[in-house]
């Protein structure tokens, strides 16, 4: 089975709620 | 719209700056992926700004990008 939630979805307009750069 | 460059991106948050690449690449993405569009986004949005940057640029190397993408995201549905 496999992690649904990945990847983030990215929504325009929407704060973006992923990793930022390391 | 202005081209987006690496000082705009460094004057801005971290998180930030994921937010203004991802508003500039989601058009692009859309364009060839209308129903993946928002997850193709978010898998790129991993990879370093710097590349990004440099993708927004080269509409070759952002094609080859999404579709590396696509072909990721239909595995991982599986």
């Amino acid at each position: 089975s496999s992690n649904a939630s990945w990847p983030p979805e990215f929504q325009p307009g929407v704060p973006w709620k992923g990793i930022p750069n390391i | 719209q202005e081209p987006l460059t690496a000082s705009m991106l460094a004057a801005a948050p971290p998180q930030e700056q994921k937010q203004m690449l991802g508003e500039r690449l989601y058009p692009l993405i859309h364009a060839m992926h209308p129903s993946l569009a928002g997850k193709i986004t978010g898998m790129l949005l991993e990879i370093d700004n710097s590349e990004l940057l440099l993708m927004l640029e080269s509409p070759e190397s952002l094609h080859s990008k999404i579709e590396e993408a696509v072909a990721v995201l239909q595995v991982h549905q599986m």
